[in-house]
C-alpha cells in the first residue's frame, strides 16, 4: 500500500530545480475529490499566476473542481496533456523557476501601467 | 505571442530610442557592474535588430526610460521576491520602465566560471524581461524567449520567429532586419 500523498518523501531520482516550490513533488498524481496537506500552497502559486480567480476559495486544502479547472487551464495554455491532475509533467514544469509576470493577465493585473 | 491588456508600447514615435540606467543601489553582488553592463547591451541589441527602437545606457537614474535593479525580497513594488529560484525577475508593461531582478539567485555571466546547479543565465532572463517592458506577455510557444520559465544552467537568448513577429507587430520591423538571417533552429520550432 503507497503511503499518502502528504506524508510521501520525494523520489531519489527527482530533481528538485526549485528551492522556492520544492514541496509541489509531494502532490504528484493527485486528483479532485481528496484533501491534500498543504495543496494550499500550490493554490497560491496558480492564484498568483493568472490560473485560479482571486475570488476563489484558496485557503482550503481540497482538491476541488474549481481547481482541477485551474490545473486543466494550465495544462491546456503550457501545451500539456489536460487531465486536470497533477502529473508528473505538469508538476515538473509549475517547479521550474519562471518570471513574476502572470500568464493570463487578468484587467487588474499589477503589471498594468499605473499613473 | 501575446500582450498586456490594451497592448501597450512605448507611445513615441518610431523610431525612436529608449534609455536605460541601472539602480546604483541595487545591484547583483556577485557580478561586476562592467559585466551586467554588457550583459544587458546584448540582451537590448537582440530586440533593436529586430525593431526601429534604439536603447541607449543614461548617465542619470532617475531619468532614464527604463530602471533596472536587483532586489531582494520585499521591494515595495507588490511582487515580493522569493529567494533562491523560484520567481526569477519581473518586468512592468509599458511605459513603465521598470525591470527588477531577484538578487538572490546565482545570476552567471557564462557557465564555464559559474559551476552552481542553481546558477541562471542573466543574458537569458534581461532579453525575457525587456521584451515584457517593450509590451510582450507570456508566449506559450515553448522555444521562444517569451515562454515563462527558464531550467538552471539553461541559455535561451535568441530571439524565435514568435518573439520577431510579437514585437513587430508593436513596434513595426527595423528595416535591416532579414527574416532570412535567422538560423534554421530559430524558425524550425515555430512557423517555419
Amino acid at each position: 500500500r503507497t503511503a499518502p500523498l502528504s506524508s510521501s518523501p520525494e523520489p531519489a531520482t527527482t530533481i528538485n530545480h526549485n528551492s522556492t516550490w520544492p514541496n509541489f513533488q509531494k502532490f504528484l498524481d493527485a486528483s479532485k475529490g481528496r484533501h491534500f496537506s498543504g495543496i494550499s500552497e500550490l493554490k497560491k502559486y496558480m492564484q498568483r499566476f493568472g490560473y485560479l480567480q482571486v475570488t476563489d476559495t484558496t485557503s482550503g486544502d481540497e482538491f476541488d473542481e474549481r481547481f482541477e479547472f485551474a490545473v486543466a487551464r494550465y495544462q491546456r495554455k503550457l501545451g500539456l496533456t489536460v487531465t486536470g491532475k497533477l502529473d508528473s509533467d505538469t508538476i515538473s514544469e509549475m517547479t521550474l523557476p519562471r518570471c513574476g509576470v502572470s500568464d493570463t493577465l487578468p484587467t487588474s493585473n499589477l503589471h498594468a501601467v499605473r499613473h | 505571442y501575446n500582450y498586456f491588456n490594451g497592448k501597450p508600447r512605448w507611445s513615441r514615435a518610431i523610431p525612436t530610442t529608449l534609455t536605460y540606467a541601472f539602480s546604483p543601489n541595487c545591484m547583483a553582488s556577485n557580478l561586476k557592474l562592467s559585466d551586467i553592463r554588457l550583459v544587458f547591451r546584448r540582451a537590448f541589441s537582440r530586440w533593436s535588430a529586430v525593431i526601429p527602437v534604439n536603447f541607449t545606457e543614461a548617465e542619470t537614474y532617475g531619468f532614464s526610460d527604463i530602471k533596472i535593479g536587483f532586489y531582494t525580497g520585499d521591494h515595495d513594488d507588490g511582487e515580493p521576491f522569493d529567494g533562491v529560484l523560484g520567481v526569477l525577475a519581473h518586468g512592468f508593461s509599458p511605459e513603465s520602465g521598470k525591470l527588477h531582478l531577484d538578487a538572490a539567485e546565482t545570476w552567471a555571466l557564462d557557465f564555464e566560471s559559474e559551476k552552481s546547479r542553481v546558477a541562471v543565465d542573466l543574458e537569458s532572463v534581461a532579453t525575457h524581461e525587456i521584451g515584457h517592458v517593450l509590451g510582450l506577455a507570456h508566449s506559450f510557444d515553448k522555444e521562444s524567449v517569451m515562454y515563462p520559465s527558464l531550467k538552471p544552467r539553461e541559455k535561451k537568448m535568441d530571439l524565435k520567429v514568435d518573439d520577431i513577429e510579437g514585437i513587430q507587430q508593436l513596434y513595426g520591423s527595423n528595416p535591416n532586419f532579414n527574416i532570412k538571417t535567422l538560423s534554421q533552429s530559430d524558425t524550425s520550432s515555430n512557423h517555419g
